[in-house]
């Protein structure tokens, strides 16, 4: 099973 | 004083339509350089990064780094009164909680105004970190573009997987399997034409084929569309604007669990 991942998982705030 | 005057008005008005469906509202930053606007859509799946700089524009002045917030919606209401080879200038003052879209005619017979009211939107910049991707894919955008609207009718993800033998768009549904490959192809009469496959690994991941789709209507901004794949980060899905800069759009990997 394949789960959506966020783009603020790779990128952080700054 | 913020005045920026783009002859090709057509340019801003396919912009919008490539990412109001995707970001309700954003930001646009301004600097004497160009302008730029980052933003997540709502379920912080997918980013777009727009960048036009001021060599693009017939007249740009900027005293000041700004940032103004509109919602891209009522902007694309307002630029959609533009004709297609109307010129476009975009005008805000220091402290104004509006900003003016003027469009001009070609034979300057028609000038219209519109004034549309900004907003304040509380958004996150997020630092997008310099990458060497395993694979990068350059195609033409119109080929990519058929590739997701075909998949998307038989399944709700694309397993995109760069080998040496070529890029694989691979879908499945409640009815079948799809599976697309193209091969490089640099045999072409039209460099726009060309399929060209940078790899330096094999790398497969999958994506929601909505997000994918809603990245197309960035179609007529370009003759070609660069896809960068890396296992461990968002793909890149990238419209240049040609001299002007481009939009980006990066999209979160569906994940084994």
């Amino acid at each position: 099973v394949s789960k959506q991942s966020t783009i603020t998982k790779f990128f952080n705030k700054v | 004083m913020l005045e920026l005057r783009l002859v090709q008005g057509s340019l801003l008005k396919k912009v919008l339509e490539s990412i109001k469906d995707l970001v309700n509202d954003a930001n646009f930053d301004f600097s004497s350089s160009g302008f730029s606007l980052q933003s997540m859509d709502s379920s912080h799946v997918a980013l777009v990064a727009l960048l036009l700089k001021s060599e693009g524009f017939e007249h740009y002045r900027c005293d000041r780094n700004t940032s103004m917030g509109m919602n891209l919606g009522n902007m694309s209401k307002m630029l959609k009164c533009a004709g297609n080879d109307d010129i476009i200038t975009i005008k805000g003052d220091d402290g104004s909680d509006t900003v003016t879209f003027m469009f001009e005619s070609p034979t300057q017979d028609k000038i219209a105004d519109f004034e549309m009211k900004l907003m304040d939107i509380d958004s996150e910049h997020l630092g997008i970190p310099e990458a060497e991707y395993h694979a990068i894919v350059k195609m033409p955008s119109a080929e990519f573009a058929r590739i997701c609207k075909d998949l998307a009718s038989i399944g709700d993800t694309v397993v995109i997987s760069v080998t040496k033998e070529g890029v694989k768009f691979s879908t499945r549904g409640d009815i079948g399997t799809a599976n697309i490959v193209l091969r490089q192809n640099t045999t072409v009469d039209k460099p726009e034409d060309a399929t060209v496959i940078e790899m330096n690994e094999p790398v497969s991941m999958t994506f929601a084929l909505r997000y994918m789709n809603s990245f197309t209507k960035a179609t007529p901004l370009s003759n070609t569309v660069t896809i960068s794949m890396s296992p461990d980060l968002p793909v890149v899905v990238e419209y240049k604007i040609a001299e002007m800069g481009y939009v980006r759009f990066y999209l979160a990997p569906k994940m084994e669990e």
